[in-house]
C-alpha cells in the first residue's frame, strides 16, 4: 500500500532547467504520477521527474535543484517531483540513503572527493549505484553514527559529518501546529501516507484545501490541533498515528495576544469572556461534562485553556467554547469585539469627501494606492481622463464618484481592486441623515418566489 | 432561528468552513456574489481556500443525492465601509438560478423600510428546540420605527442599523444565522433590507433586534460588483 511517490518531494507548477544539457525527452507512454515515480525508481540515473497533469506525460531527470548549473522556474504545466534523499539535510536512521550536498565534517574539515585517493587512499570509489559523488558526505559502510567522509587534512583520515536525524533536526513548539520538518514516519516506524493521496486511507485534509497547514508530501503535520504532529499511515489497518518529534527547549515567544478584543481567528485571545454569543455559559475546559472532549488544558499548554473562557485552540473561525447546555456542544463567542484592523485616520473630510484634496495615499488597511493614471494592477474605470475635474493627482485618495462612504482609491494589491482610505469624517461635518427623507420607491424585478405569489399556506 | 418554522428562502445560503461545517448565513444578491457579516470572517484579506457556500437545498446537511444542491467555493472576500459590518463574497462560478435558488433584490440607496412592514429572517442556525434545526427555518418580524427603537435602546441606535419589534413569543435569529437576510416583501418583490448580526441574546422578548441597514451600503455593493 506504499505509494512510489512517498520517496519524492513535490513542488507544484515548477520546472527544472539545466544550463549545461538538454533534458531527456518525455517517456512515450502516458500515465499517472505514481507510474512516473515507478519509472524513476527503476532508472538508476533518475533523481527527479516532471509530471504534466494535463497531458499525463512523464519526463525523467538526472538532476535535482541542488545539482550544479540547474535552476528552478515557475511552469504551471509541470509538477516537479524530486527524490527526498537528495533534498533532505537530515538523515533517516543511519543515513545510508542520504544523498544531500553537505561536504564538510562536524569539525568543519572539507571532505576529500570520493574519486580522489589522496591525501587518503581508500576503496570507496563512486559507482552509478553507491551514491558516492563529488565530496559529499555519505555512509557507504552503514556506520551507526551516520554519513562521514575522508578529509583533505592529511592528519585526519575520516570524520563524521554530524548530520542530524530528521526527528532532531527541526524541533516543535506547543502542539506542533507550526512544525514543517521532514519526519515522515510514525512513532512505531510506520511510513506516512502522502497528504495528496486518498489511499490506503481516504481523508479530508486535501493540501490545496488547507494551504496554511503545510501538508507537503507525507511529512508529519498537525492540521487538526491534535496533541502532536501525526499522519495517516501506509498501513491499511492503522489509519493514523502520532510521530516522535523533539520538543524545542525554548517556549515560543507569544505574540499577538489580546484580552479586550480578538484579532483574526482569535487564537491569541486571552480575555475572560465565558458565555457564548447567544448567552449560554461555557463549560470549563478541565471538565468533561456535559461534553467530553480532547482539549485538556495540560495537553495544550500554549492555548491558555483556563476556567471556562472562550478560546480558539483549533483554528476555528473565532473564539468558542463547549457550552454548559447538553443539547449544544460548541458555540462561537462572536460577541467579543474584533480588534480594529484599520490604520488610525490621518486626516478628515467634509460631506462625502468629494472636495477632499489632501495627500493621504494609503487605504484604511495600509495598502498603497494605485496612481489614478496607471493601468496596473487594475484597469481603472475612473481616471483623470474620464474625470478631469476631480483632481485625480498621483495616487492620492479622492471621491470622484461621490461615494457616500468617503474618499477611496484603486489599490496596489492585485486582489483588492479598490478600498476606502484612512481618512474619517471631520467632527461636526453635517451629512443629511438617511432617516430625514425616506422616499417611496419602486423596485426592479428579482427575488420572486413562485409559491409566494399564490399566497399558499406553508 | 428561534420561534420560526421550516420554510423556503431561495436567496439564503449556508457558508461552510473547510471541514464542510455550516457556521454562518448569507444572501445571494447576484449570481456570483453573496452578502454576509464581517463577524463571521477572520480577516478582510483572508485566504478562503476550502470555504464554500451551499444553496438550493432546505437541509443544513443534505445527503449526497440532493438533486438541487449547489456547492460553490468562495474565491474572494471584500469588506464593506468601516462601520458597516458587511462583507461581500465572490463565488468561484455563478450560481444556477432555479425554483430553489433565486436572487434577492437590493433596496434603492438610502431607502427606509416603513415601520410595521412584515419582514422575514431565515437561517440554519440554533433553534433552541423550537423547530427542526436540520432544515432551513424562517420567521416573521415587524419593522420598528427608528425613533421608537432608539428610545428602547437608550439612544445608542446608529443610522446604519435597522430594528424589528420584539415578539412575546420569543422569535429571532441565533447562533449560526448571522450574516443571513432580513427580507421584506415590498411591491411584489422580496428585498434585502437587513443583514443578521450577532446579538447578546437570541430572540429577546423585551428588546428590539438589530440588523445592518443594507440600503445605506447599496452604492458600495454595486461598486464592488462593478469593479
Amino acid at each position: 500500500h506504499r505509494s512510489p511517490l512517498n520517496d519524492y518531494q513535490r513542488l507544484r507548477a515548477t520546472q527544472l532547467l539545466a544550463a549545461h544539457a538538454e533534458p531527456p525527452p518525455p517517456l512515450p507512454e502516458r500515465g499517472s504520477a505514481e507510474q512516473c515515480a515507478q519509472h524513476c525508481a527503476t532508472s538508476p540515473p533518475c533523481r527527479a521527474f516532471h509530471y504534466d497533469r494535463q497531458s499525463q506525460l512523464c519526463q525523467l531527470l538526472p538532476w535535482t535543484q541542488h545539482s550544479p548549473r540547474v535552476q528552478m522556474q515557475k511552469n504551471i504545466h509541470y509538477d516537479l517531483y524530486q527524490k527526498k534523499d537528495y533534498l533532505r539535510d537530515c538523515i533517516v536512521a543511519d543515513g545510508t540513503s542520504y544523498r544531500g550536498t553537505r561536504a564538510t565534517t562536524e569539525k568543519g574539515l572539507r571532505c576529500q572527493h570520493w574519486q580522489a585517493t589522496t591525501p587518503h587512499d581508500h576503496r570507496f570509489l563512486p559507482s552509478p549505484r553507491n551514491g558516492l559523488e563529488e565530496n559529499y558526505c555519505r555512509n557507504p559502510d552503514q556506520d551507526k553514527r551516520g554519513p562521514w567522509c575522508y578529509t583533505v587534512n592529511p592528519k585526519v583520515r575520516h570524520q563524521n559529518c554530524g548530520i542530524k536525524k530528521c526527528e532532531d533536526a527541526v524541533c516543535m513548539t506547543c502542539n506542533g501546529e507550526d512544525y514543517r520538518g521532514a519526519v515522515d514516519h510514525t512513532e512505531s516506524g510506520t511510513e506516512c501516507q502522502r497528504w495528496d493521496l486518498q489511499h490506503p486511507h481516504k481523508h479530508p485534509f486535501h493540501p490545496n484545501k488547507y494551504p496554511d497547514k503545510g501538508l507537503d508530501d507525507n511529512y508529519c503535520r498537525n492540521p487538526d490541533s491534535s496533541e502532536r504532529p501525526w499522519c495517516y499511515t501506509t498501513n491499511p489497518r492503522q489509519e493514523r498515528e502520532y510521530c516522535r518529534i523533539r520538543i524545542c527547549k525554548k517556549r515560543p515567544r507569544t505574540s499577538n495576544l489580546t484580552t479586550t478584543c480578538f484579532r483574526g481567528k482569535g487564537e491569541g485571545y486571552r480575555g475572560r469572556v465565558n458565555v457564548t454569543v447567544s448567552g449560554i455559559p461555557c463549560q470549563r475546559w478541565d471538565a468533561q461534562t456535559p461534553h467530553q472532549h480532547n482539549f485538556v488544558p495540560e495537553k495544550y499548554p500554549c492555548k491558555d485553556l483556563q476556567e471556562n473562557y472562550c478560546r480558539n485552540p483549533d483554528g476555528s473561525e473565532a473564539p468558542w467554547c463547549f457550552t454548559a447546555r447538553p443539547t449544544i456542544r460548541i458555540a462561537f463567542c462572536f460577541q467579543i469585539r474584533r480588534c480594529p484592523d484599520e490604520l488610525d485616520a490621518q486626516e478628515c473630510y467634509h460631506g462625502h469627501g468629494e472636495h477632499y484634496h489632501g495627500h493621504v495615499s494609503k487605504t484604511r488597511k495600509g495598502i498603497t494606492c494605485q496612481p489614478w493614471a496607471a493601468q496596473a494592477p487594475h484597469v481603472p474605470q475612473i481616471s483623470p481622463v474620464t474625470h478631469p475635474e476631480a483632481h485625480l493627482e498621483e495616487n492620492y485618495c479622492r471621491n470622484p464618484d461621490n461615494d457616500s462612504h468617503g474618499p477611496w482609491c484603486y489599490t496596489m494589491d492585485p486582489r483588492t481592486p479598490f478600498d476606502y482610505c484612512g481618512i474619517k469624517p471631520c467632527s461636526g461635518s453635517k451629512v443629511p441623515s438617511i432617516l430625514e427623507n425616506a422616499d417611496v420607491v419602486a423596485f426592479e424585478q428579482c427575488g420572486q418566489r413562485d409559491e409566494r405569489l399564490q399566497r399558499k399556506g406553508r | 432561528i428561534v420561534g420560526g418554522q421550516p420554510g423556503n428562502s431561495p436567496w439564503t445560503v449556508s457558508i461552510r468552513n473547510r471541514a464542510g461545517v455550516h457556521f454562518c448565513g448569507g444572501s445571494l444578491v447576484k449570481e456570483q456574489w453573496v452578502i454576509s457579516t464581517r463577524q463571521c470572517f477572520f480577516s478582510c484579506d483572508a485566504d478562503l481556500t476550502g470555504y464554500e457556500v451551499q444553496l438550493g437545498t432546505l437541509f443544513k446537511d443534505p445527503g449526497p443525492g440532493d438533486p438541487d444542491k449547489q456547492t460553490i467555493p468562495i474565491v474572494r472576500i471584500v469588506c464593506g465601509p468601516s462601520e458597516s459590518q458587511l462583507v461581500m463574497l465572490k463565488l468561484a462560478k455563478p450560481a444556477t438560478l432555479n425554483r430553489r435558488v433565486a436572487l434577492i433584490c437590493l433596496p434603492p440607496e438610502r431607502y427606509i423600510v416603513p415601520a410595521g412592514t412584515i419582514c422575514e429572517i431565515a437561517g440554519w442556525g440554533e433553534t433552541r428546540g423550537t423547530a427542526d434545526d436540520t432544515v432551513l427555518n424562517v420567521a416573521q418580524l415587524p419593522v420598528l420605527a427608528h425613533g421608537e427603537c432608539n428610545v428602547a435602546l437608550r439612544g445608542r441606535l446608529k443610522e446604519s442599523e435597522l430594528c424589528t419589534a420584539p415578539l412575546r413569543a420569543g422569535v429571532g435569529a441565533c447562533e449560526g444565522d448571522y450574516g443571513g437576510p432580513l427580507a421584506c416583501l415590498t411591491a411584489d418583490c422580496w428585498v434585502l433590507e437587513g443583514v443578521i448580526t450577532p446579538s447578546r441574546v437570541c430572540a429577546r422578548t423585551d428588546q428590539p433586534a438589530l440588523f445592518i441597514r443594507v440600503s445605506l451600503y447599496v452604492d458600495w455593493i454595486h461598486k464592488v460588483m462593478k469593479m
